[in-house]
This record gives structure tokens, C-alpha cells and sequence, in this order.
């Protein structure tokens, strides 16, 4: 996947932390310090669509469907996250008991085109 | 937003960067909340220092992860009693380790045994519970006390061991021993093997004992 750098245009994955301590959510939330909310931006042209991140076979399978059904040009696909990973948390319930719990798919590592 | 300065992913004009900020954290915050089912943040009146919390929490898991105190250490491998119960008894020894600071100037005002029964079918199945403790030589152990048991259903079961451990304690040996005797066709009574979710445990509620004012008469 790619990482969004200052000027990219195109389907990238943009790096955005939020530290607990920050936002006053230290005291409630033991570990870990901070949540790693990255997303996807940036545009994915047709000739982009399914890379990257996804089988180069993908890709060209996806290029074959859009020839054979003359897809309007104009159409683009999206940029998606295309791996997560959990976000496991360990915190303060309401009750001040301590929780551990894993939050599926709260944390996106790679971006691409759909 | 700077004139001309476009989202790449949608079109929209851009936001201005603190703005996005603040949007984005905003997101961050209901994110969280809503996959935690919380309608907002905790509020913690006592908050434990943090480095205690984890001073703890790692000793726990290191505990864990080379002796596992509270982890049944397997004697029950064909562990016969002679004279204890049928000859086709066998038992399980779980022992309980209390950390050092616990045990010097330390009160128990309640203890419990929690054990997670995983039972071999329907009916019940009887069990007996032995709490041991060294005799004065440390060589041997007495029993303490024997709790016989009737278990139905697989779950979480307690038992109170608070004068147990009061007395081990006031011995100054901060262990306890727990033996649980079953039918031989019954195998492993505790849910063996799985994650450490379901290992045994013991909660106590504990209280320092302040040193004894002097009282002036």
C-alpha cells in the first residue's frame, strides 16, 4: 500500500494518531496511549482500479471486465482500506472495573482501489 | 480552505487543516465509544496511578507466563490417596501464591476461591475441596478444611477461603494449597487447556494493619 505523503493526488493511506492524553482520556483508558485512526484518500483513476494493495491478477482482471462492458470512462473506483487490524484496548468501565477488549478492524493498514 | 484546494477523494472543497482536526478526533471519540456500547466516557472518580496499575498488571502476567501460580500444576497424573475417598479418587493440586508485601502487615477481611467446573456429562458430580497448609515444619500439609461439592452444570463456581488465608497469613506463609478430589471417570474437573479466561483464582479483599497507636491513658 501507499502512504499519503504531502501533494498525493492519488488512493494512498493518510496517517492520523490521537493521543489519549491529548483529548483527556488518559485517566479512563490504561493502554495503549493512543488510537492510530489512519484512513484512505486520494483518487483512483480507471486505469488504477484494484492496485494497490490487491493481486496485480486483480488488476488486470478488473481492467478485462471494464474493457469487455466498455465501462463509462468517466466512472473511477474508490480508495478502501484493504487490510484492519484491532485495536485492543484496556479501560475503566463506568464501574471502575478494568476491561480488556479487542475492537475488530479499528485500525486500517493498507489502502487501494476497489 | 485555500482557493483551490480540492479532497482528492471526493471533490469537496478541503478543509482546513484544524478544522479536519477536530472533526477527525471527534470521529475518533464516537468510534471508540459507540464499539465499547458506552453513551460517553467513564468517569473515574479514583483513579489508580498508572504506574501502579501496570506495575501490577505486568507482575500479574509475568506470574503467569513462568510459574502460573494459579494455574493447576498437573499432579493429578493417576495421583492415587490411599484411604482418601474410592481408590479410583484422583485429585488436582492447585497452588496459590500471595506476593510477600501482601502477607507481613496485611488483614483479610474476605477471600473467595472462584473455579470454573467443566463437567464430563449430565448429572452431578461429586467433588471434594481440601484446603492445605503447611504443618509448623513446612515439610508437610494438614488439612485445613474439606468442602464436599455436588456439581451439576459446567460454570463458575466460589468458594470462601478467607480463614484459610487469614491463618496462613498469621503463619506468615503467604500459600495456599488446594486440593480437589473427583471420580476417576470424571478426568480433568477444571477447564483445562483453554485460554487463561477460565484458570482458578483467588479475590481477597484485604486491609493494612496500622501500627498499633499507642494509646495515651
Amino acid at each position: 500500500s501507499i502512504d499519503c505523503r504531502g501533494d498525493s493526488r492519488m488512493c494512498c493511506r493518510q496517517e492520523f494518531f490521537v493521543d489519549f492524553k491529548e483529548i483527556g482520556w488518559e485517566d479512563w483508558i490504561i493502554q495503549p496511549e493512543g488510537y492510530h485512526m489512519n484512513y484512505c484518500a486520494g483518487l483512483c483513476p480507471l486505469h488504477m482500479a484494484g492496485i494497490p494493495g490487491l493481486a496485480a491478477s486483480f488488476h488486470t482482471a478488473v481492467l478485462n471486465l471494464i474493457k469487455a462492458n466498455s465501462a463509462d470512462a468517466a466512472m473511477d473506483s474508490c480508495c478502501v482500506p484493504t487490510q484492519r487490524r484491532p485495536l485492543s484496548l484496556l479501560y475503566y468501565d463506568q464501574h471502575s472495573n478494568i476491561i480488556k477488549t479487542d475492537i475488530p478492524d479499528m485500525i486500517v493498514d493498507a489502502c487501494g482501489c476497489t | 480552505a485555500p482557493r483551490g484546494v480540492w479532497c482528492p477523494a471526493c471533490g469537496l472543497a478541503a478543509l482546513a487543516p484544524t478544522t479536519q482536526r477536530d472533526v477527525l478526533i471527534a470521529l475518533a471519540k464516537q468510534s471508540i465509544l459507540s464499539k465499547l456500547r458506552l453513551s460517553d466516557r467513564p468517569n473515574i472518580t479514583q483513579p489508580m496511578p498508572r504506574g501502579a496499575l501496570l506495575t501490577a498488571l505486568h507482575r500479574m502476567y509475568a506470574q503467569r507466563t513462568d510459574v502460573s501460580p494459579g494455574m493447576p500444576r498437573d499432579d493429578s497424573t493417576s495421583h492415587l490417596h490411599p484411604g482418601m475417598g474410592s481408590s479410583t479418587s484422583r485429585s488436582v493440586c492447585l497452588h496459590f501464591h500471595f506476593t510477600q508485601e501482601l502477607a507481613g502487615s496485611t488483614e483479610i477481611l474476605q477471600a473467595t476461591l472462584y473455579l470454573f467446573w467443566a463437567v464430563p456429562g449430565p448429572g452431578t458430580h461429586p467433588v471434594t475441596v481440601r484446603l492445605l497448609q503447611p504443618d509448623p515444619t513446612g515439610l508437610n500439609t494438614t488439612v485445613a478444611s474439606e468442602t464436599r461439592l455436588e456439581v451439576q452444570r459446567a460454570g463458575w463456581a466460589t468458594l470462601d477461603v478467607g480463614q484459610a488465608v487469614q491463618s496462613l497469613f498469621s503463619q506468615g506463609s503467604p500459600r495456599l494449597t488446594v486440593e480437589l478430589e473427583v471420580a476417576h471417570d470424571w478426568g480433568s474437573p477444571l477447564l483445562a487447556g483453554h485460554s487463561d479466561s477460565h484458570w482458578p483464582f483467588v479475590a481477597a479483599q484485604a486491609r493494612a494493619r496500622l501500627p498499633h497507636q499507642i494509646q495515651q491513658r
